[in-house]
């Protein structure tokens, strides 16, 4: 899954997500990519979030939605991340995940979970070329 | 201090990044940015996991599911369980402006991408295929099915219910979820994700 997060200069946030799904999934399966809240979600006033990894799992706690909540209160990306992650990993420790934030300045963080290593990109005037920032889980 | 305009997505996916950059830095909206970027990768079909042509389904059949969503209005639109089309975060898109609803599924979304003039192909490629075959001569493992008959965890279907003992449904409300519950999919994994 591709989950993504764009911001343009005025603080326009639109976030968004394309995956095929689990390899030899149940006929029907959906996971949390299309779902607003749990594969991703934005908010001009919170910033944007998209999360990956396991979906029949995550899409049970609207992870992207809440990550953008806190980020609305003022919580810094990183935080919100870990906070957005939280009651996965108390109630499945064994799941697999991982969800990026970015706030309407452009500070971004992460949070992951169960993966041997998760990375994720970025662009920004921060940088000249793409960045590819990694998280330990 | 702020870092705007900025792309960020999941996973070591450089090209989409670039793709939605590129375009964001010469004058394209963030939403076709957004579109541009995920399309990149659904064309490259970023490590197997977007696009065509991988993660096929207990048929063998690969599906799409995109979403594209606008923080200053919280319009969305959402496509799922999309057959035979190859660009669900266009079809995603198409949905947000051209119907006013959120989320389309399956085969009646298939056929909206087809009004909206997205093009019907197959998403099977020899990777998917191999992929199929090698599960199946695997005995279907791993497997998401659970209290079915024969046992999903070493044989392939059609299955069925599998009738819990009587003693099952008497327990209470916090073991029958445990029952249906599994705290982990182990076949989850950095090359199989959402």
């Amino acid at each position: 899954t591709i989950g993504m997060i764009v911001i343009d200069a005025s603080g326009h946030v639109w976030a968004g997500t394309s995956t095929n799904g689990a390899n030899h999934k149940v006929p029907g399966r959906v996971g949390d990519s299309p779902v607003m809240g749990a594969g991703a979600y934005a908010s001009n006033t919170g910033g944007g979030a998209a999360a990956t990894g396991d979906g029949d799992i995550m899409m049970r706690f609207l992870p992207s939605l809440r990550a953008v909540i806190e980020m609305e209160r003022g919580v810094s990306p990183d935080k919100a991340a870990q906070i957005a992650m939280a009651p996965i990993i108390q109630h499945y420790p064994q799941f697999s995940g991982a969800l990026v934030a970015v706030n309407i300045t452009g500070h971004q963080g992460a949070s992951c979970h169960g993966f041997s290593s998760f990375a994720y990109s970025l662009a920004s005037t921060q940088y000249t070329t793409v960045k590819v920032i990694n998280v330990p889980c | 201090s702020s870092f705007l305009p900025i792309v960020v997505n999941t996973w070591p996916f450089t090209s989409a990044t670039k793709a939605a950059w590129d375009a964001l830095s010469s004058g394209v909206s963030a939403e076709e940015s957004l579109v541009i970027g995920c399309t990149t990768c659904e064309v490259l079909q970023c490590d197997g996991s977007v696009g065509y042509g991988s993660n096929p389904d207990e048929r063998g059949e690969t599906t799409l599911d995109a979403m594209i969503m606008d923080g200053s209005t919280y319009a969305v639109g959402a496509v799922a369980d999309l057959r035979r089309v190859k660009n669900a975060i266009g079809v995603a898109q198409a949905i947000l402006h051209y119907t006013d609803h959120t989320l389309l599924v399956g085969e009646s979304a298939t056929s909206f991408a087809l009004e909206m003039g997205f093009k019907e192909e197959s998403l099977a490629t020899n990777n998917s295929i191999n992929m199929f075959k090698s599960w199946q001569q695997n005995k279907c493992q791993p497997n998401f099915r659970q209290n079915v008959q024969p046992d999903p965890k070493s044989s392939c279907g059609p299955y069925s219910p599998l009738p819990p003992p009587p003693s099952k449904f008497q327990r209470s409300g916090s073991d029958r979820l445990k029952l249906y519950t599994r705290k982990s999919h182990s076949e989850i994994n950095r090359n199989n994700h959402d």
